[in-house]
């Protein structure tokens, strides 16, 4: 999965990409005063393709919010809500929009998926639908944080740690590898990495094609940007 | 000097559009050079077609005047203040859609395209008017025109007088596009002061194989020559009211300099820019001269001295230097501040412990490529300590690589300290490009230059005072004779020279003068008033950007009002050009860019960047869309 971080002061964007085995559980955002957490599951593709890297997705959130006592499972295939001893599940055929005093949600049929916490937080979760008979890939799930600065400054996780205050300097760009991607130094955390300019895609608006997000591509699972390394992000269940 | 081509996709459209003449006269007196393009296209077909009129002309030259004559009428460019050109023309294209007419187009030239609905049958003459001072640069001028029609011309001409009255000491002339079988056709006439060069291929001689309608011209006609300078006080020149003196002394002993070299070596600078530095100061070390001293100074994030002083050259240093060089490898940030000053400081300490040989000039060269990103970063900052650090003692010359630049920071750097920047343009090339700039400063013959003119009998000069001058290259000063015109010729020039101060006073004898100019023929009679007024801007535009507000608003305020006067385009006016077109965007503006606005293309294997500050403004045009933080997958 490749992850896009926007630092709006500055105008720019940072992105990386978390390389690791399918079925693999991170936790991507962990606010201990709001009780809000989520995880996510990895998925690969059918396949692998002997020509190619292994290529890994998300397939499967967990959002949990403890202090509404709120699950929220969200798969390719389902959607499933628990709150408290109600539970309820939805495919994602079905367009539903329900809201209760803390919470909301709104299905839009076979294309995305909007959980509002109160006044805090909003998560969009955007459908992949890949052709069924596809070679090599299948659905998968891409995850994108709205108003994330509500959240607490206390707020960690593989995505989370990036909701508040982030600055950088780039400079030095030069010739890299790629003749249309030149490479720079970025001085974050009080380290220095070569970076790589390019882009990613956003997929909230145009969910076939994306709308391109310029930014600088830090390189080895975002080792140096992010605090520790992926693998301390991995968690045992989706909960 | 012309491209003319159409913008249909009929491919018939081609055939239809007939170049019958293109003709290039150029007039030189004097180093001043005008240059008049026409170029005389019909429509042979039986419907309108749009015709392209694209010339190339040098950067530093400026469109005098610009005309196209349609069906007997003739339309004509004029010259306006740049913000009132721009008002009418968005008035006229309300939705903007039509560019300048005027782009970069390379190192030395800029384009001039405009196009024209021509209708059946009609013919149209475009005629393109623009006027240089050449410039002396290692012993000789050059007038470069490009030339590069799309099909064979009925009548192709290229036609250049000049007429130089201290005498042509030599004048050659050459295509890039001349092969062997043209060589013969470049006709060149020089008497003692006058050189005629006419290159008039025919037909058949245009075409690039027997039976082809592509034509083989397609380049550079260059002309070179030098005059001759046999007064050592240079030469003064008076018509209608206006002086040039020329001044271009030889025979002198050469000064000793002392030369730090500041080599930026951060990781932008990685890959061919280290490379060809490398190349570069290593050629330009096997050049300094055994009298010379100097040292090397590079850095990245931090600065390092090769040697903690600036030493003798001699043949051991030489190679020691050679060896440092070598070892030079990109990385870090960059530190331009740390390194300017640590520059100044070695010199000053030079000066103070006497170490340099007596009558010898210190000079600063810098190479970098860009932005400061260590250390002190505001530039304003950097170019304030470097100006009060320096305080007028040393030329500070700062050569800028790639077109990602910020070409006016250290432009403003280098004129605040009396040197001049210039851009390197990553290429093959670069290597040789740092070397020839080295070689126009490598032979100082004179320092501390001032010359002096009866104070009674001129008025509105241009700049006389020059901290150098170098072998092969010219100081000219203009002016206006405000009493007796003799009084002008009363000049004395005073300098410090290799063996001391220097002083020469005008020789020449005024009846001389009588007879330089009695053949007009050969001049365009206000040439001298002219060429004042081009120097005059030219000057004025740089003061510009070293100046403080008030003296760039003065500056600002006198240029415009000359560039309007003498009808000249520069970067602070436009041409208005009016297209007999019935359609919006039949008005449009020919501009003068500036070097630091004249961004070229990318080069091959270079990414198209911005770059300047802040420093993460490397953007790829992407639709915005609100900041999200995501994690999602392709």
């Amino acid at each position: 999965p490749h992850f896009i971080i926007p630092v709006p002061k500055q105008n720019d964007t940072i992105c990386f990409n978390v390389d690791e085995r399918p079925g693999v559980i991170f936790n991507l955002v962990r606010d201990p005063l709001t009780g809000i957490t989520v995880n996510g599951q990895t998925i690969g593709d059918k396949k692998i393709d002997p020509n190619k890297k292994l290529n890994t997705y998300f397939g499967r959130f967990g959002i949990v919010n403890e202090k509404l006592g709120l699950k929220l499972e969200v798969t390719t295939r389902s959607i499933e809500i628990t709150s408290g001893k109600e539970k309820m599940a939805f495919t994602w055929s079905d367009t539903v929009s329900m809201k209760q005093r803390s919470f909301a949600l709104q299905i839009n049929k076979e294309r995305n998926l909007v959980v509002m916490m109160g006044d805090s937080v909003q998560f969009v979760i955007v459908l992949h639908r890949v052709w069924k008979d596809h070679p090599f890939h299948q659905d998968y799930l891409g995850f994108y944080t709205i108003d994330s600065h509500r959240l607490s400054s206390k707020t960690h996780g593989l995505l989370g740690q990036f909701y508040h205050d982030l600055s950088f300097e780039v400079g030095e760009i030069h010739q890299g590898t790629d003749p249309e991607k030149p490479d720079a130094m970025m001085m974050i955390k009080g380290q220095e990495l070569t970076v790589t300019r390019g882009w990613q895609r956003d997929y909230r608006e145009d969910i076939k094609h994306g709308v391109q997000v310029p930014c600088w591509f830090v390189h080895h699972n975002g080792t140096g940007l992010i605090d520790g390394v992926h693998s301390d992000y991995i968690v045992s269940g989706i909960f | 000097a012309r491209l003319i081509k159409k913008r249909s996709s009929d491919p018939q459209a081609v055939f239809d559009i007939e170049i019958y003449s293109l003709k290039v006269d150029c007039k030189v007196t004097s180093r001043f050079a005008r240059s008049v393009i026409t170029s005389r296209v019909v429509n042979r077909a039986n419907v309108s077609r749009e015709v392209f009129f694209d010339v190339d002309l040098p950067k530093t030259a400026f469109i005098t005047n610009f005309s196209m004559v349609i069906d007997g009428l003739t339309y004509v460019g004029v010259v306006k203040e740049k913000a009132a050109a721009k008002k009418q023309y968005q008035q006229a294209v309300s939705q903007g859609q039509t560019a300048g007419l005027v782009k970069a187009s390379g190192r030395k030239m800029e384009k001039f395209t405009v196009s024209v609905n021509i209708a059946a049958t009609k013919k149209v003459t475009f005629e393109l008017t623009y006027e240089e001072l050449l410039k002396r640069n290692q012993g000789q001028y050059e007038l470069l025109i490009r030339v590069k029609p799309k099909q064979i011309v009925q009548h192709f001409e290229i036609n250049v007088d000049i007429y130089e009255p201290q005498g042509i000491r030599f004048l050659d002339a050459h295509g890039t596009f001349v092969t062997n079988d043209l060589t013969q056709l470049i006709e060149k006439t020089v008497t003692e002061t006058k050189g005629h060069v006419s290159f008039s291929p025919t037909v058949d001689q245009q075409r690039s194989c027997p039976l082809c309608q592509t034509s083989t011209i397609d380049g550079d006609f260059v002309i070179n020559y030098d005059v001759n300078w046999d007064t050592p006080a240079g030469d003064i020149q008076i018509l209608n009211g206006y002086f040039v003196h020329y001044f271009a002394p030889t025979n002198l002993k050469r000064l000793p300099k002392n030369v730090v070299f500041v080599i930026d070596q951060s990781t932008s600078m990685m890959g061919t820019r280290i490379k060809q530095t490398k190349e570069a100061m290593l050629a330009i070390l096997a050049d300094i001269h055994p009298d010379d001293h100097f040292s090397i100074i590079s850095f990245d994030s931090t600065v390092t001295k090769w040697k903690p002083s600036i030493i003798e050259a001699t043949a051991e240093n030489i190679e020691a230097a050679k060896q440092y060089v070598n070892s030079l490898y990109a990385r870090g940030w960059t530190n331009i501040n740390d390194a300017l000053l640590e520059a100044i400081s070695m010199l000053d300490e030079a000066m103070k412990q006497h170490t340099l040989t007596e009558h010898s000039i210190s000079l600063i060269i810098l190479l970098s490529d860009g932005d400061p990103t260590k250390g002190e970063t505001n530039r304003a900052q950097i170019q304030s300590n470097v100006k009060n650090g320096i305080g007028g003692k040393y030329p500070l010359y700062c050569l800028g690589f790639g077109y990602d630049l910020d070409y006016s920071f250290i432009e403003k750097m280098a004129l605040e300290n009396h040197g001049v920047a210039r851009r390197i343009y990553e290429d093959s090339d670069s290597a040789l490009q740092m070397q020839g700039f080295y070689d126009e400063v490598a032979s100082p013959l004179l320092s501390q230059i001032e010359l002096k003119y009866p104070e009674n009998g001129v008025a509105d000069l241009t700049e006389r005072s020059f901290q150098q001058y170098y072998n092969g290259s010219e100081i000219v000063v203009a002016g206006r004779v405000t009493g007796n015109e003799l009084d002008a010729y009363n000049m004395e020039v005073i300098a410090k020279g290799a063996e001391g101060d220097l002083f020469l006073k005008n020789q020449r004898k005024e009846q001389d003068q009588e007879k330089t100019f009695e053949d007009p023929q050969y001049i365009f009679g206000e040439y001298t008033e002219r060429l004042w007024a081009y120097l005059t801007i030219q000057q004025l535009l740089s003061k510009r950007v070293s100046g403080t507000p008030e003296e760039k608003a003065n500056n600002t305020a006198r240029a415009l009002e000359l560039s309007l006067k003498y009808n000249f385009v520069t970067p602070l006016t436009s041409m208005v050009v009016t297209k007999p077109e019935d359609t919006l965007d039949s008005t449009m503006l020919a501009d003068k860019l500036t070097e630091a606005e004249s961004r070229g293309p990318p080069q091959d294997g270079q990414a198209h960047r911005v770059s300047s500050s802040p420093q993460s403004n490397y953007h790829y045009a992407s639709r915005y869309i609100p900041p999200v933080t995501s994690v999602d997958g392709d």
